[in-house]
């Protein structure tokens, strides 16, 4: 089971977008996938169509499931919510705030959410876990229950200013939590080739991150940001759309590694 | 003195870019401005040009002696770095980040910000908080705080799920800490008149906000992308660009009512 972390704290940098349209391309090629909103915003939630109004069990009665009774796993199952043949969702509602402060106070506050993966090892492929835009413990829980990190990143200067934190970070728990965690892809988003300052920031990420950076580049494609008022992925709404066929070729580039 | 919270929990929705360049055209027009960061990634820090490694004192620096030393204002004073002549900044680094932790132990931890504000009150006439994308402690502090917020909404559909969550978290601070608290203006940020998505969505903010929505829409413009790379706000580098003239036009509608 591979497990990515979809992490970048600068907000809005195509985060839920690339682990949506990621999850279901590869579920799209039979991969059993499961993508899990560590975000109380619960994008990617809404991203998938699930009403928050009626759903089972999220990620906030998980780690409060894995903090009061570990053994346990009844509220796990729960809320693992299918979508089409090969792909589960644990939603995300805005109790996920509240789990802050009771994780803050659980010993090994950092490796709830690890704990948790590990309990559902053999049934999935790939877990896709899509990170709020912050440096706080959701996003550290994400880390440490990563093997690989997927950075999407904006090709805008104040997204550059955030790289090297989250480098910093990433190492910290590499060294102090979990010695696997490594950056796989760093994905450029929201690309528009006219732009000059998109050109540049795209030469200084390729500069300091050299072939981590992925040859395929997101596009700017309104059929990205439409898909979610659907509540179905671009990838399976508007499959021959550009920002479509961009995240399939990355999971195309993905696979073949 | 008038206080303004820029708050949007949504990444990426154009908080900082609003918060800098409001700044800006305020203090072109004469006014006395105090701009804090209160966001860890310091990206209205960069926005002025400010160097990270040679500040005098940060926010989380005025934090701290505010909650240890409530009496002193050393390290405050220290922390108003002038930007030409009108406008001051109270700088943010990555150490911000430390004091969520910090402010959760101390009595008051929602009003820390406020209290700190009265100290300095006679000294601006505005005064613009730049809050980071959740609604964590530091962006609780920043609404105690404030006598209005603005929201910069981005006409997208994961930014308008967001909004009634905002409302609910404004609600409870007016309820429990400051009664005077109320939404000044929502602002349209990154408008592009041409997609459909951004005419429904803007057409849904209307209709649950009425006449708080500024009928000044801030269009995508890549001068605004391009300023912070040079320190300086896009109503100083950029004054004719199309982003800046609708900056401009903002604050002298605001400046009217
Ligand atoms: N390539 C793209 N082209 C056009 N729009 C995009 C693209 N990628 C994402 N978007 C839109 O941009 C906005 C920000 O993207 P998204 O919400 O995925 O970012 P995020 O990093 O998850 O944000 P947050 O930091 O709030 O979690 C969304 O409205 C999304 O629909
Ligand atoms: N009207 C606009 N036209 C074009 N680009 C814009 C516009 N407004 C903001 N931007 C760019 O979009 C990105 C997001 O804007 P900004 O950083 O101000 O948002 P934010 O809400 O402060 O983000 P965060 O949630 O990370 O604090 C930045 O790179 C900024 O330069
Ligand atoms: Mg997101
Ligand atoms: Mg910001």
């Amino acid at each position: 089971m591979a497990v990515w972390g979809v992490v970048n704290q600068k907000g809005g940098v195509g985060k839920t977008t690339t682990a949506v349209n990621v999850a279901s391309s590869l579920a799209q090629l039979g991969k059993r996938v499961l993508l899990i909103d560590c975000d109380p915003q619960g994008n990617a939630t809404t991203g998938f169509g699930l009403e928050k109004s009626s759903l089972q069990a999220t990620l906030a009665d998980v780690l409060e499931e894995a903090v009061e009774s570990p053994d346990s796993s009844t509220v796990l199952e729960q809320s693992l919510h299918p979508i089409g043949d090969s792909l589960w969702v644990i939603p995300a509602t805005l109790d996920l705030a509240g789990s802050e402060p009771l994780l803050m106070n659980a010993v090994g506050k950092e490796v709830i959410l690890r704990e948790t993966l590990a309990k559902i090892q053999d049934r999935f492929d790939w877990v896709m876990l899509d990170a709020p835009p912050s440096l706080g413990l959701l996003t550290i829980n994400v880390l440490a229950a990563s093997d690989r990190v997927l950075v999407p990143l904006q090709c805008e200067f104040y997204a550059l200013e955030g790289l090297s934190q989250l480098m910093k970070t990433i190492e910290m728990v590499r060294r102090r939590i979990n010695p696997n965690l490594d950056i796989a892809q760093v994905l450029l988003t929201m690309h528009d080739g006219r732009n000059r300052l998109t050109q540049q920031v795209a030469d200084e990420v390729v500069a300091f991150f050299g072939d981590k950076v992925s040859s395929i580049v997101i596009p700017r494609n309104v059929r990205l940001s439409e898909a979610p008022s659907f509540g179905k992925p671009a990838v399976e709404l508007f499959p021959d759309s550009r920002g479509a066929t961009a995240y399939a070729d990355f999971v195309r580039e993905v696979m073949a590694s």
